[in-house]
């Protein structure tokens, strides 16, 4: 199974994961 | 084989003009072979025609009956163990797949009825600790690619893209329309809170609670006898394992009045209580922002669209939980059919993810249009979201065509917010076998 997460943010939004990271729930994706 | 190697005289022929012939048809085959994979086929709307495009293993896979397989999957993961063998068994597929059976919620493993059960699994409250970032991992996963959204084209793999308006369905202005896919829009009315939601303030019970008081700006109700309970946020995690989803039920019903007893008072203002507080951590107000466009497919100036995609492995925790504070105003369900989504599969089989049973949750967050899309596979065929119990995935029968859609509008689950709210890290629901 696949979550696809699609969203609105700033330019300014910064992703804090990378391709094939393990994360696990509340784990910080990203910020602005 | 050195002597055949270094005495065998070399003797060059032309080639015939036949055997030229076939390798430049070949070649141009090939070419075009290659062409027609990335080429993207619209209708007479000017939508993108989803299609099996593939190697040949993924036409082999897309011959298979995977939906009854899926079915047939869950069925025999349903089945009741012996109570004897339910620890051993769980044990073995807790190591066969690297699950941490010190987290789960209940550790007497005989309490799992089935694998399915196993499966579904609950974590002890505080498992998962939520970090204070604006955007939180909503499941337990691999990240399988992320980035910003180019020209309304999501990269599957590098490379490899396909369109959001598949991914996400396309509003269309006429729905009876023969043209247009055939969406059913299941509305919840409740005049009250419809009325409600235009205006700011609340009406419960005869009280009157502007947005202010639900926000916690103040404490006193028109009527001066009624206040609001504190809209302190409950811990999100702990308030999503301490609910197992069912907030309180009195707004959230189909055609059920406000005209709740006492005991359901109290609900009544807990839910409230939430809904304001998810309003305060989206930082909006959220009678004024309800008239929003949840398309998707413009942005503010000064934003973009970003994707992330995560992939949830067979031993992973398969409950998904709220990525941010958000509003999911409407969802989308495309029956579809349901491929492995494997890293595999991904990188092979173009419009996987939109040619998979999915459901589409729209909303908003604090800086605008917001998606989540769970998609199903063959042996997680069936999605659950809590807080609509009328969704019904992977039944039997025959998937319509890519694209199609029925919708189900939550412009009632909240008066104040115009669909339902979700506080970060709270459980939605979750990927069941079959």
């Amino acid at each position: 199974s696949t979550i696809v997460l699609v969203f609105e943010a700033p330019k300014s939004f910064e992703f804090a994961i990378q391709a094939g990271q393990k994360v696990k729930v509340g784990n910080r994706l990203g910020d602005v | 084989l050195v002597t055949a190697w270094t005495d065998t005289p070399t003797k060059w022929y032309p080639l015939p003009i036949a055997v030229g012939a076939l390798l430049l048809v070949a070649i141009q085959y090939r070419k075009k072979a290659a062409r027609a994979e990335k080429e993207v086929m619209v209708d007479e709307d000017g939508n993108e025609v989803i299609k099996l495009k593939g190697p040949w293993q993924v036409h082999v896979i897309g011959a298979l009956p995977l939906r009854n397989m899926s079915r047939l999957w869950g069925y025999l993961n349903s089945l009741e163990l012996p109570v004897w063998f339910r620890p051993y068994g769980f044990r073995l597929y807790a190591f066969a797949f690297g699950c941490n059976l010190e987290e789960i919620e209940i550790e007497d493993l005989t309490r799992y009825r089935s694998l399915g059960d196993f499966f579904y699994r609950k974590l002890k409250a505080g498992a998962r600790p939520v970090d204070n970032a604006v955007i939180v991992s909503p499941a337990d996963g691999t990240i399988l690619h992320f980035g910003t959204i180019e020209n309304l084209r999501v990269e599957q793999v590098k490379g490899i893209t396909y369109s959001l308006d598949a991914l996400l369905g396309v509003e269309h202005a006429d729905p009876q329309s023969p043209q247009s896919p055939s969406s059913t829009v299941v509305e919840f009315p409740n005049d009250e809170l419809s009325a409600v939601a235009h205006q700011e303030f609340a009406n419960v019970n005869g009280i009157e609670y502007s947005l202010d008081q639900l926000l916690g700006t103040s404490q006193s109700s028109t009527s001066g006898t009624n206040t609001p309970t504190s809209t302190t946020a409950p811990s999100p995690f702990k308030h999503a394992q301490d609910s197992d989803t069912d907030r309180p039920a009195v707004p959230r019903k189909h055609g059920e009045s406000f005209d709740a007893s006492v005991e359901q008072e109290g609900q009544l203002q807990d839910t409230l209580a939430h809904d304001a507080s998810v309003a305060r951590e989206m930082g909006m107000r959220p009678a004024l922002e309800r008239k929003r466009s949840t398309s998707g497919t413009s942005v503010r100036e000064g934003n973009s669209l970003f994707f992330t995609v995560i992939y949830l492995a067979p031993g992973d925790y398969h409950r998904f939980h709220s990525p941010t504070a958000w509003v999911v105003e409407k969802r989308r369900h495309f029956v579809g059919e349901l491929f492995s989504v494997s890293p595999y599969m991904a990188k092979r089989l173009q419009n996987l993810f939109v040619l998979n049973e999915r459901v589409a949750l729209l909303g908003r967050w604090r800086y605008g249009f917001f998606g989540m899309v769970p998609v199903g596979a063959t042996n997680v065929g069936s999605i659950k979201i809590n807080f609509d119990k009328a969704l019904r995935t992977n039944e039997r029968g025959r998937p319509p065509p890519p694209g199609t859609y029925t919708e189900a509008v939550y412009s009632a689950a909240s008066p104040l917010l115009n669909g339902q709210p979700l506080a970060p890290a709270e459980e939605m629901g979750g990927f069941c076998l079959g």
